[in-house]
C-alpha cells in the first residue's frame, strides 16, 4: 500500500508555515494599539510514514501512520498541529476607554509536530 | 459576528471594544510603553510573562482606569480654594476568575497656571482622601459615610506633585459594582495669602490594577 502513494516532498511534510496576522484585516485596528499585527504562523503539511522524529510525533501517531500505511481507506494520516506556541503581549483600549495590557498565551506557533 | 465573538472571547473580551475613532482618546501612559517593549523582548519566558516585574506582584492583565468622577457642584461655596472631588474608579470589567494582585491609586495635583507663573509654585494644600462606604442621603451628615485614607499636605509646582497609594483590598470590594461608591478627595489651601485671589489646583486621578487570569496564564508543564 505504501508504494502505491506519491512520495512526499520535504516541501509537503508538516511542519510550521508563516502567517502574518495584521489587526486591520479583522477590522480591530480601532482599538487595538499595538501590535498592529504579529507572526501567528500555522501548521501545514502530511504527517508520512514512516514518522521521522523531526515531525515531534507521539507514539499513536506513529502507529497511527503504521495504520494509515497499511489501509489508507479506513485510517487518516495523523494530523499535523501546533506543539509549541509563544505568547504576546497587546495593548488596547477597552469598552471604558482604559488602556490595557495583557498578555496572552498561545498566540504564536513556533513548532508543529504529527498528532 | 458569531465568529468574531469567538475571538473575542478566546482574547478574554465579552465584546468587541469600542469601534470609534481613537482621536480623542487617552494618551497610553509611557510607564505602560515601557512594560509593553519589555514584553515583547521576554515573552518567551513563560514565568516572567505572568508576572509583572515592575510592580513586583503576579498577573497578566495591567488596566489603567480612568477616573469617571468629578469636582462636586457647589464644594467651592465652603471657603474660597476648597474643593471637593469624587473619584470613580470602574472595575467591572475584571472577569470573576481575575484574581486581583494590585491597585495603586495615583493622584496627581497640578497647580493653576496662573499661580504657578506668579509663585513658581502654588500654595501648600491639605489633600485628604476618603473612601466613600455608602451614599449619602439628603440631610444626613456626610461624615458618616466616609472612612479617611490619607491626610497629606502637598505644593504643587509648575510640574505637579504625584501620591501614589495601594488600595488593592478597597479596589477588590469595587469589582461589585453595587458596592463601589468611589473615593472623596478633600482639597483646602493652607497658607493662602488672602489679599491673593487662588485658584484651586486640577487633580487627574488614575488606578492601576494588575490581575491575573488563571486560565490564561497557566504555569506550562515540562517535556521530557
Amino acid at each position: 500500500a505504501t508504494h502505491s502513494q506519491p512520495p512526499v516532498s520535504p516541501s509537503n511534510v508538516c511542519k510550521a508555515r508563516r502567517l502574518y496576522v495584521d489587526f486591520k484585516d479583522v477590522g480591530w485596528q480601532d482599538w487595538i494599539i499595538a501590535p498592529q499585527g504579529y507572526m501567528a504562523n500555522y501548521c501545514h503539511g502530511e504527517c508520512p510514514f514512516p514518522l521521522s522524529d523531526s515531525l515531534n510525533s507521539t507514539n499513536h501517531a506513529i502507529l497511527q501512520t503504521l495504520v494509515h500505511s497499511l489501509d489508507p481507506g479506513s485510517t487518516p494520516q495523523p494530523c499535523c498541529v501546533p506543539v509549541r506556541f509563544s505568547p504576546i503581549s497587546m495593548l488596547y483600549y477597552d469598552n471604558n476607554d482604559n488602556v490595557v495590557l495583557r498578555h496572552y498565551q498561545d498566540m504564536v506557533v513556533d513548532e508543529c509536530g504529527c498528532r | 459576528v458569531p465568529q468574531q465573538r469567538l475571538l473575542l472571547g478566546a482574547l478574554g473580551l465579552s465584546e468587541r471594544p469600542f469601534a470609534g475613532s481613537r482621536s480623542g482618546r487617552r494618551d497610553v501612559p509611557p510607564a505602560l510603553w515601557r512594560i509593553f517593549r519589555r514584553s515583547e523582548r521576554v515573552q518567551a519566558d513563560e514565568v516572567e510573562a505572568c508576572t509583572v516585574s515592575e510592580y513586583g506582584v503576579r498577573g497578566n492583565i495591567i488596566r489603567y482606569v480612568q477616573d469617571q468622577g468629578g469636582v462636586i457642584p457647589g464644594s467651592g461655596m465652603a471657603c474660597p480654594g476648597c474643593v471637593d472631588q469624587h473619584l470613580f474608579f470602574n472595575l467591572a470589567a475584571l472577569e470573576s476568575l481575575e484574581v486581583l494582585y494590585l491597585a495603586q491609586l495615583h493622584i496627581r495635583f497640578m497647580s493653576a497656571a496662573r499661580v504657578a507663573r506668579l509663585l513658581q509654585s502654588g500654595p501648600t494644600i491639605s489633600a485628604v482622601l476618603y473612601k466613600v462606604v455608602r451614599p449619602t442621603l439628603k440631610g444626613a451628615d456626610p461624615r458618616a459615610n466616609r472612612r479617611l485614607l490619607l491626610s497629606q499636605s502637598v505644593r504643587p509646582g509648575p510640574e505637579g506633585v504625584s501620591v501614589t497609594m495601594d488600595v488593592t483590598s478597597l479596589a477588590e470590594s469595587w469589582r461589585r459594582p453595587a458596592r463601589n461608591y468611589g473615593l472623596l478627595l478633600e482639597l483646602r489651601p493652607l497658607d493662602t495669602d488672602p489679599d491673593q485671589s487662588w485658584a484651586a489646583p486640577s487633580v487627574e486621578a488614575s488606578l492601576v490594577a494588575v490581575s491575573l487570569h488563571p486560565q490564561q496564564c497557566r504555569s506550562r508543564q515540562k517535556r521530557s
